[in-house]
């Protein structure tokens, strides 16, 4: 099932560019 | 392209579109700034606390072209065009109304494409410097870009001393549209 998570933007923003970075290691 | 939701849609699944959006914009933005001349050269740590603090402000400045200050709408990617006022209803009220000055004054300045995307750069690099570790490079890099930035412009207007420093009055506009506002909105994440 999809579990909603409330969150700043802000840390919505970090939380997508640390995926990105993490990816790319 | 961020569609606003028809009335009969729930503010949580408004919320969650909206959350969804940004989430190809916020990537847009990491690979705009791996492109920025000497940006991957920093320390990684560093590239990433300045997208963390920077990509609100970046956005920003890339929504621009969405709002029309004289009509007082926002046109999306795809082609959806709405008032301030139907968009006031999501609660967004007094972020909109900063972000139609903002555009407003911004968009005075008659900015050219390349002109605009040297900007972002500068408003990455300009960026809340709390956690950076290696502080010199990322002055030096902002100074390189902003020396760019002012030779692009006075070489493009060589009669028009005033637009430059007109410019980079814009920097402290975005960060306090940072500080009021990125730790405000709500945004739904789904895992």
């Amino acid at each position: 099932p999809k579990t909603h998570r409330v969150m700043t933007l802000a840390d919505h923003i970090s939380h997508i560019i640390t995926q990105d970075f993490a990816r790319n290691q | 392209a961020c569609p606003v939701a028809p009335s009969s849609r729930s503010s949580q699944e408004v919320w969650e579109s909206f959350s969804q959006c940004f989430t190809p914009a916020v990537k847009e933005v990491v690979e705009f700034a791996k492109s920025i001349p000497g940006f991957q050269s920093l320390e990684q740590h560093d590239q990433v606390m300045l997208l963390k603090s920077g990509t609100f402000q970046v956005l920003m400045v890339r929504f621009c072209s969405l709002f029309d200050p004289k009509e007082r709408t926002v046109t999306f990617l795809n082609g959806q065009t709405y008032s301030l006022a139907s968009l006031r209803a999501l609660g967004m009220g007094c972020l909109l109304d900063a972000m139609f000055d903002f555009s407003e004054k911004l968009g005075q300045l008659g900015l050219e494409p390349d002109e605009m995307a040297l900007f972002m750069a500068v408003v990455l690099v300009s960026a809340d410097r709390s956690g950076i570790v290696e502080v010199a490079a990322v002055e030096q890099l902002q100074e390189n870009l902003i020396k760019a930035l002012r030779s692009l412009m006075s070489h493009r207007r060589p009669d028009d001393s005033t637009l430059f420093p007109k410019l980079l009055l814009r920097l402290p506009d975005l960060r306090t549209l940072n500080i009021q506002h990125s730790d405000k909105l709500l945004a739904f994440r789904i895992d």
